[in-house]
């Protein structure tokens, strides 16, 4: 569903060049779950931004559906991502002046849904991730680990076909970690695509496909 | 070195009293090391604020080396924050605009370090957190992790008596988060006071004195 090929990032500052990805070469099937793991600074989060379009590579090609992104407008990435795509970032980025459930609703409003039917997913997903007396909350007004909970439910809105979860228990107890990776494999037992970057072994390792990533390139 | 009586935190919404601490009474003893565990939203962060002499209670009172904080001018807590405590924060909130060395810089700065001097250490805590060759890097130039370690190595440049480290490992793979626990357990053998919120039972489990929160109290 997702394939890279000869992928390279490089970072671009003032006099110097950061290579992020050197030499990526990546097929992630339909329906697999995916962990990606490896050490701070290794590329992950820039391969999942790469996985999820929201990123160009400098050299090589990304394919999503088999349709060679580099190759599509604007447009039509951004319609890619907001009908098949859940990313759940590892910096959360929700927008401040909103509630949880305007947040969680926000990719759905951007995908036409009506506001009756977005509200009530919305409000259903966040009692999935256990904050159904938060709802009214906005970011500040919510502990660590709830904002990744509500990520996590944006991530949800559209029933997207691929899930790009970027250390999503990273704050969460292990009880609330372990709650979100069950929600992670029953969507993977309903047939979507899961990609996990997690720094935790015992979550890392209940995926069926694991990738190692070190210094930019896939290895052992 | 930091007593907690009676206290309670009350956070106000517009219709609505959300009670997240619910009578705490806590002593920290010098040279301690303390580590905090409980759900997310249990209050840990909140207490961490309230320990840090960054927020007020709502009832009860907070001691700082035997000084009740409510009797303080905002000028002489703001100054014992700066020469007292190292405080890692769950969400980070690094500067953007500046380096990641400047950052590191910015407290040392404050309190009244010569340039040169603080430049050498900011250099040498990044160095210590393994960012040598990242200090010029900004905030969105940097890796999750990396910003985390940032945080580190800015909370420890004014050589504080207590570290409060709220989930310093939450972003963290297992070697990097490793090489964080020894650098508190290091400080603390040196007589340090460390603070540690954590969700990894790993880690929370090498503290001295284990303290369970849930729902806003202390338990078991
Ligand atoms: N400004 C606020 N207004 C209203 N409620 C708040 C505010 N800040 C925090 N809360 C609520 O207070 C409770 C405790 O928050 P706190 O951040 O201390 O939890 P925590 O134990 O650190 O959680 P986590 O492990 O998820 O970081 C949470 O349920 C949260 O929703
Ligand atoms: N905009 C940027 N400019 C320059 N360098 C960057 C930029 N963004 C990331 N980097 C560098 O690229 C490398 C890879 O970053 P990436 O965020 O992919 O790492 P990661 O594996 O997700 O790390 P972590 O586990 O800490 O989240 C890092 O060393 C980082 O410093
Ligand atoms: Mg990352
Ligand atoms: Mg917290």
């Amino acid at each position: 569903i997702v394939r890279l090929e000869g992928v390279e990032k490089t970072y671009l500052m003032d006099r110097v060049k950061v290579p992020a990805l050197r030499g990526i070469n990546l097929s992630i099937e339909k329906g697999d779950y995916v962990s990606i793991m490896g050490p701070s600074g290794s590329g992950k989060s820039t391969l999942m931004n790469l996985i999820g379009a929201l990123d160009r590579p400098t050299k090589g090609r990304v394919f999503i559906e088999g349709r060679d992104i580099s190759k599509l407008s604007d447009n039509s990435l951004a319609r890619i991502r907001r009908e098949k795509i859940g990313f759940v970032f590892q910096q959360f980025n929700l927008i401040p002046r909103l509630t949880a459930i305007e947040n969680v609703e926000l990719p759905m409003w951007f995908a036409g849904v009506p506001k009756v039917q977005r509200v009530k997913r919305a409000a259903e997903l966040l009692k999935l991730v256990g904050l159904g007396d938060r709802m009214k909350h906005r970011p500040t007004e919510l502990s660590g680990g709830e904002r990744q909970r509500v990520c996590i439910a944006r991530a949800l809105g559209n029933d997207p076909e691929i899930i790009l979860a970027d250390e999503p228990t990273g704050n969460l107890d292990t009880k609330s970690g372990e709650g979100i990776m069950r929600i992670l494999e029953e969507l993977n037992e309903r047939g979507k695509t899961i990609v996990l970057v997690t720094h935790e072994r015992e979550f890392g390792k209940r995926a069926n496909t694991i990738i190692k990533i070190r210094d930019g390139r896939i290895v052992g």
